[in-house]
Protein backbone atom coordinates (compact mmCIF):
# COMPACT_ATOMS: atom_id res chain seq x y z
CA UNK A 1 0.00 0.00 0.00
CA UNK A 2 1.37 3.29 -1.13
CA UNK A 3 2.47 5.65 1.84
CA UNK A 4 -0.06 8.94 1.84
CA UNK A 5 2.61 12.07 1.52
CA UNK A 6 1.70 13.33 4.80
CA UNK A 7 3.77 10.06 6.55
CA UNK A 8 6.67 10.37 4.79
CA UNK A 9 8.44 10.95 7.97
CA UNK A 10 7.91 7.32 9.05
CA UNK A 11 9.37 5.88 5.48
CA UNK A 12 12.42 4.62 7.20
CA UNK A 13 11.34 2.98 10.01
CA UNK A 14 8.88 1.02 7.85
CA UNK A 15 11.44 0.19 5.41
CA UNK A 16 13.45 -0.93 8.35
CA UNK A 17 11.06 -2.87 9.72
CA UNK A 18 10.39 -5.00 6.19
CA UNK A 19 14.29 -5.19 5.91
CA UNK A 20 14.07 -7.29 9.45
CA UNK A 21 11.16 -9.03 8.40
CA UNK A 22 12.94 -12.15 8.38
CA UNK A 23 16.60 -11.17 9.98
CA UNK A 24 14.58 -10.17 13.96
CA UNK A 25 10.50 -10.20 13.77
CA UNK A 26 11.27 -8.15 17.05
CA UNK A 27 13.31 -5.27 15.47
CA UNK A 28 10.41 -5.00 12.72
CA UNK A 29 7.56 -5.06 15.54
CA UNK A 30 8.86 -2.30 17.07
CA UNK A 31 9.88 -0.32 14.16
CA UNK A 32 6.16 -0.69 13.37
CA UNK A 33 4.87 0.53 16.14
CA UNK A 34 7.15 3.58 16.74
CA UNK A 35 5.83 4.34 12.62
CA UNK A 36 2.19 3.28 14.01
CA UNK A 37 2.83 5.78 17.14
CA UNK A 38 4.45 8.46 14.69
CA UNK A 39 1.77 8.38 12.33
CA UNK A 40 -0.90 8.67 14.48
CA UNK A 41 0.38 11.86 15.75
CA UNK A 42 1.03 13.35 12.11
CA UNK A 43 -2.06 12.35 10.41
CA UNK A 44 -5.09 10.28 11.67
CA UNK A 45 -7.49 12.12 9.91
CA UNK A 46 -7.67 12.53 6.38
CA UNK A 47 -9.18 9.33 4.63
CA UNK A 48 -5.74 8.09 3.00
CA UNK A 49 -3.58 8.09 6.16
CA UNK A 50 -6.32 6.65 8.15
CA UNK A 51 -6.90 4.20 5.80
CA UNK A 52 -2.98 3.53 5.74
CA UNK A 53 -2.47 3.50 9.77
CA UNK A 54 -5.58 1.28 10.01
CA UNK A 55 -3.51 -1.34 8.02
CA UNK A 56 -0.72 -0.88 9.86
CA UNK A 57 -2.50 -1.46 12.97
CA UNK A 58 -3.84 -5.08 11.60
CA UNK A 59 -0.46 -5.91 10.50
CA UNK A 60 0.56 -5.30 13.89
CA UNK A 61 -1.68 -7.15 15.75
CA UNK A 62 -1.07 -9.79 13.51
CA UNK A 63 2.58 -10.18 14.28
CA UNK A 64 2.14 -9.65 18.04
CA UNK A 65 0.18 -12.61 17.99
CA UNK A 66 2.43 -14.57 16.08
CA UNK A 67 5.14 -13.64 18.72
CA UNK A 68 3.18 -13.94 21.56
CA UNK A 69 5.68 -16.74 23.18
CA UNK A 70 8.55 -13.92 22.49
CA UNK A 71 9.19 -12.26 25.81
CA UNK A 72 10.92 -9.50 23.85
CA UNK A 73 7.65 -8.55 22.96
CA UNK A 74 5.56 -9.72 25.80
CA UNK A 75 7.97 -7.72 28.33
CA UNK A 76 8.54 -4.03 28.01
CA UNK A 77 12.17 -4.34 29.84
CA UNK A 78 12.93 -7.67 27.61
CA UNK A 79 12.15 -5.58 24.17
CA UNK A 80 13.87 -2.45 25.22
CA UNK A 81 16.91 -4.65 26.24
CA UNK A 82 16.74 -6.47 22.94
CA UNK A 83 16.36 -3.10 20.55
CA UNK A 84 19.00 -1.19 22.42
CA UNK A 85 21.12 -4.08 22.08
CA UNK A 86 20.82 -4.55 18.39
CA UNK A 87 20.91 -0.79 18.07
CA UNK A 88 24.87 -0.87 19.78
CA UNK A 89 25.76 -3.88 17.77
CA UNK A 90 24.99 -1.80 14.45
CA UNK A 91 26.67 0.99 15.78
CA UNK A 92 30.31 -0.43 16.84
CA UNK A 93 30.00 -2.49 13.88
CA UNK A 94 29.97 1.13 11.85
CA UNK A 95 32.31 2.59 13.98
CA UNK A 96 35.03 -0.01 13.70
CA UNK A 97 34.94 0.22 10.46
CA UNK A 98 35.01 3.97 10.49
CA UNK A 99 38.22 3.54 12.74
CA UNK A 100 39.76 1.13 10.64
CA UNK A 101 39.41 3.82 7.75
CA UNK A 102 37.16 1.45 5.84
CA UNK A 103 34.34 3.26 4.11
CA UNK A 104 32.13 1.77 2.28
CA UNK A 105 27.63 1.69 1.45
CA UNK A 106 26.91 -0.62 4.20
CA UNK A 107 28.76 0.91 7.01
CA UNK A 108 26.94 4.21 6.49
CA UNK A 109 23.83 2.16 6.72
CA UNK A 110 24.44 0.65 9.95
CA UNK A 111 25.27 3.44 11.32
CA UNK A 112 22.01 5.55 9.63
CA UNK A 113 19.85 2.26 10.28
CA UNK A 114 21.15 2.38 14.09
CA UNK A 115 20.26 5.99 14.20
CA UNK A 116 16.57 4.78 13.71
CA UNK A 117 16.56 2.01 15.69
CA UNK A 118 17.62 4.46 18.72
CA UNK A 119 14.43 6.54 17.52
CA UNK A 120 12.72 3.47 17.82
CA UNK A 121 13.83 3.02 21.50
CA UNK A 122 11.74 5.87 22.43
CA UNK A 123 8.52 3.99 22.29
CA UNK A 124 9.36 2.60 25.40
CA UNK A 125 10.25 6.07 27.08
CA UNK A 126 12.39 8.86 27.50
CA UNK A 127 15.82 8.25 25.66
CA UNK A 128 18.90 8.17 27.86
CA UNK A 129 21.74 11.11 27.27
CA UNK A 130 23.79 8.36 26.31
CA UNK A 131 21.35 7.28 23.58
CA UNK A 132 20.59 10.88 22.37
CA UNK A 133 24.49 11.27 21.91
CA UNK A 134 24.58 8.01 19.94
CA UNK A 135 21.99 8.95 18.16
CA UNK A 136 23.49 12.10 17.14
CA UNK A 137 26.87 10.66 16.39
CA UNK A 138 25.49 8.30 14.24
CA UNK A 139 23.28 10.48 12.60
CA UNK A 140 26.25 12.64 11.61
CA UNK A 141 28.50 9.76 10.64
CA UNK A 142 25.86 8.44 8.03
CA UNK A 143 25.55 11.68 6.15
CA UNK A 144 29.71 12.60 6.17
CA UNK A 145 30.60 9.29 4.83
CA UNK A 146 27.76 8.86 2.45
CA UNK A 147 28.42 12.67 0.82
CA UNK A 148 32.18 11.93 1.24
CA UNK A 149 31.64 8.78 -0.94
CA UNK A 150 29.74 10.44 -3.06
CA UNK A 151 31.90 12.88 -4.09
CA UNK A 152 34.98 10.37 -4.73
CA UNK A 153 36.53 12.50 -0.86
CA UNK A 154 38.17 10.36 1.48
CA UNK A 155 36.71 11.03 4.93
CA UNK A 156 38.53 12.72 7.74
CA UNK B 1 -17.05 18.12 6.14
CA UNK B 2 -20.48 18.10 7.87
CA UNK B 3 -20.46 17.26 11.53
CA UNK B 4 -21.89 13.18 10.70
CA UNK B 5 -18.62 13.20 8.67
CA UNK B 6 -16.69 15.01 11.39
CA UNK B 7 -17.88 12.10 14.07
CA UNK B 8 -17.55 9.48 12.13
CA UNK B 9 -13.74 10.38 11.60
CA UNK B 10 -13.41 11.16 15.53
CA UNK B 11 -14.61 7.70 16.18
CA UNK B 12 -12.63 6.35 13.77
CA UNK B 13 -9.86 7.81 15.36
CA UNK B 14 -10.73 6.46 18.95
CA UNK B 15 -10.43 3.16 17.68
CA UNK B 16 -7.48 3.65 16.05
CA UNK B 17 -6.26 5.31 19.84
CA UNK B 18 -8.02 1.99 21.60
CA UNK B 19 -6.42 -0.27 19.02
CA UNK B 20 -2.93 1.09 19.91
CA UNK B 21 -3.37 1.28 23.88
CA UNK B 22 -4.36 -2.32 23.93
CA UNK B 23 -1.16 -3.34 21.90
CA UNK B 24 0.91 -1.12 24.54
CA UNK B 25 -1.33 -2.77 27.34
CA UNK B 26 0.18 -5.97 26.62
CA UNK B 27 3.67 -5.22 26.09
Amino acid sequence: MALPPQLKAIQHYLRTAQEHEKRDPVVAYYCRLYAMQTGMKLDSKTPECRKFLVKLMDQLETMKKDLSDNESITQEVVGNAHLENYALKMFLYADNEDRAGQFHKNMVKSFYTSSLLLDVISVFGELSEENIQHRKYARWKATYIHNCLKNGETPQ
Amino acid sequence: MGSVGTSVASAEQDELSQRLSRLRDQI
